[in-house]
């Protein structure tokens, strides 16, 4: 709950919170993938 | 922290004030909460733009797409993406007076707030934390509306003209000579509309060659006076006497731009409560500062007139301070008379020419006659006239109700803003969505308070502001108290690092 | 321009931006540092020299409503904190990219092209003009 009030997603409708969960989920995944090859 | 001391000196109360500093990390969050609300409500313009979303908003038909565009498509950008997301806790439609407690028409929307529907259900008790009723006079029984009801059968209800012909009737003389004798000055004149007292008697006061120092929070009506009245107009940092005297030694050496002639006014204009900021003007430096340059006060009491000092006088009476100081005393009826309204009050010479030369003496229709008689009967309360010490009790009361609600908010952890002694509570919540949930989550839990954002408050000062009445009972503010706790440790608003010891 | 926290949240969303960008498996780090600096440049000229008025109704009649966001910054005066810390910014990043870019031709033409559109119209001579 604090995480929807604190992004301000709490104002967002149900889809444009699907889209930026997914497009930070694939941010977040890309990120350690790439920190991983890196390693 | 502004704190004062009554030592003797110009104060003689103790003047507390805080405007506690936005926590880094909050302020950070509320900037990325903006931006991310940005950027979706560009990919919903766009979306609209493509017609791929059907757009709910005014817009032009394609056949007038040629003609200067009505509508301007920026201008709009924060109402369509931000503000239309949480607007359900704004303009609530209620079906009571708005006395401490009130019943609110129950409302749904199915397409995310942009149409609304009514279920036919009643909200009933829902307690008022919202309404300006400081003193508790709206009501719908009791002596005033006995009074108002009295009137409206004796002289109708429109009065249909103005002040200067057949408008002005013996109610109206009636109730100027009770507000001179309410606000210990020579005389006053009354106006139909808040707003407009201030917006349209300004330009009557000062004019062109005349300089007005303006606070920087100063309310619509006197920034929009102020500039009608076509004075130069300097903007002083909010309630601070250093700013003031700067631009009062400034304008007294250098006078006005390029001619550097003196101005013919100086006039100073700040406000009694700040209702945005719930601060006190600081009056006796204020008063101090005008007589040594020897420049004119004009003092909005539109909240703190009937709401502050120990006779519900005032800011002056607040203050102990002699009323002939101010030269023009303005105020307004709506938020402790139950009524509708303003007053300008101050020397006779003054008023008498304001009655020949004021916009709204002129072109305005004059108050109505139950409204005239609603502010009699209250003022009359206040004043103890009425040989009961309801009045008194009430501004006692409401003073008790303030010291007692501040007090346990800060105890619980909240950044609260102002003064002590303020009846309006500002209490912060930065994040805009913050914002919207406070409304809803307070109204499951059956409160009504009203929450204010950006651009009406800076971009990361969002808040609640919580105004007290005299109709508060203990119960109902423990009980408001205690919500506002729990409903604080669930959005996590108890912001404060200065932690009150109970 | 000038609340509190401001500055820092914007130097905060450029490292968010880099990350975002360094995250792409294929990127190489001249191009990440390149795209960087386009990217923030292009919202910078775009937000703050190309979109005029204000996203909400203010009381001053219109005013502002013919002015980009940095006319309306301060009401319009020059070489204060903010304007400075915003023209200072692109300059440093640039610094950065051509760093990390080591120099490279093309990469370096590039940056610079993009730094030039965000100084050129914070120069105070250019106030006003279309």
């Amino acid at each position: 709950y604090q995480y929807l009030p604190v992004t301000a997603l709490y104002m967002l409708e149900p889809w444009e919170r699907t889209v930026f969960n997914s497009l930070l989920i694939s941010v977040a995944g890309m990120a350690v993938y790439t920190g991983y090859v890196f390693m | 922290v502004r704190h004062i001391a009554c030592n003797g000196g110009l104060y003689n109360r103790p003047f507390n004030e805080s405007f506690e500093e936005t926590p880094m990390l909050v302020a950070v969050l509320t900037y990325m909460g903006y931006g991310i609300l940005t950027i979706f409500g560009y990919l919903r313009d766009f979306l609209r733009e493509w017609k791929i979303e059907k757009c709910h908003i005014a817009r032009e038909r394609e056949e007038q797409k040629d003609f200067v565009p009505l509508y301007q498509d920026f201008e709009n950008f924060y109402t369509r993406n931000l503000y239309m997301r949480i607007r359900d806790s704004w303009n609530r439609p209620i079906c009571s007076v708005p006395g401490a407690k009130m019943d609110l028409v129950e409302r749904v929307s199915h397409d995310y707030n942009w149409t609304f529907e009514y279920t036919g259900k009643v909200l009933k008790d829902v307690i008022n934390l919202g309404s300006y009723n400081y003193l508790g006079f709206a009501e719908n029984t009791g002596v005033c509306a006995e009074a108002a009801a009295e009137v409206t059968k004796k002289y109708g209800v429109g009065v249909s003209s103005t002040r200067q012909e057949i408008g002005n009737l013996d109610k109206h003389e009636e109730l100027e000579k009770l507000i001179a004798k309410f606000l210990g000055v020579e005389s006053a004149m009354a106006f139909g509309m808040g707003f407009a007292t201030n917006s349209m008697n300004i330009p009557a006061l000062v004019g062109k060659g005349c300089l007005i120092l303006s606070d920087e929070l100063n309310h619509a009506s006197l920034v929009l006076g102020a500039r009608l009245s076509r004075s130069t107009i300097r903007v002083f940092k909010h309630n601070n006497i250093q700013s003031l005297e700067k631009l009062l030694r400034d304008a007294i050496v250098h006078g006005q731009p390029r001619t550097h002639r003196p101005w013919k006014k100086i006039l100073i204009v700040v406000e009694g409560i700040y209702s945005m900021e719930g601060s006190i003007v600081q009056l006796p430096e204020i008063v101090a500062l005008k007589k040594k340059y020897k420049a004119y006060l004009y003092l909005d009491e539109a909240h703190s007139i009937g709401a502050l000092g120990p006779n519900g006088r005032g800011v002056v009476d607040y203050f102990g301070l002699d009323p002939r100081d101010v030269d023009v005393m303005m105020g307004t009826f709506t938020k402790s008379f139950g009524s509708a309204g303003g007053y300008i009050g101050g020397k006779k010479e003054l008023m008498d020419y304001l009655r020949t030369h004021s916009h709204s003496a002129v072109y305005a229709t004059s108050m109505s006659p139950p409204v005239v008689e609603q502010i009699i009967a209250s003022m009359k309360c206040i004043m103890g006239e009425d040989g009961t010490t309801i009045g008194r009790e009430r501004v006692r009361q409401l003073a008790e109700n303030t010291t007692y609600f501040r007090r346990r908010l800060q105890e619980m952890g909240f950044i609260i803003y102002g003064n002590s002694d303020s009846p309006v509570v500002p209490m912060m919540l930065y994040m805009p969505a913050k914002i919207g949930a406070f409304g809803r989550e307070m109204l499951k839990r059956n409160i009504g308070v009203v929450v204010v954002g950006f651009p009406a408050t800076p971009i990361i000062e969002s808040r609640a502001r919580f105004c007290i009445s005299a109709a508060h009972t203990k119960e109902m503010l423990d009980m408001a108290l205690s919500v506002i706790s729990e409903v604080g440790d669930l959005l996590h608003v108890k912001y404060s690092r200065r932690r009150i010891l109970p | 321009m000038n609340s509190r926290g401001m500055w820092l949240s914007y130097v905060l969303g450029i490292g968010l931006l880099h990350v975002i960008l360094l995250s792409i498996p294929f990127a190489s780090v001249p191009v990440v540092w390149t795209l960087t600096n386009l990217i923030h440049n292009m919202c910078m000229y775009i937000f703050l020299h190309t979109v005029k008025g204000t996203p909400f109704e203010t009381p001053d009649q219109g005013k502002c409503r013919l002015l980009t966001h940095w006319e309306q910054m301060d009401y319009g005066i020059q070489f204060t904190a903010s304007r400075k810390f915003l023209t200072i910014t692109p300059i440093v990043l640039y610094f950065l990219t051509s760093f990390y870019t080591k120099y490279d031709r093309v990469h370096f033409v590039v940056n610079t092209v993009s730094l030039l559109t965000v100084l050129i119209p914070k120069l105070p001579q250019l106030h006003g003009v279309r």
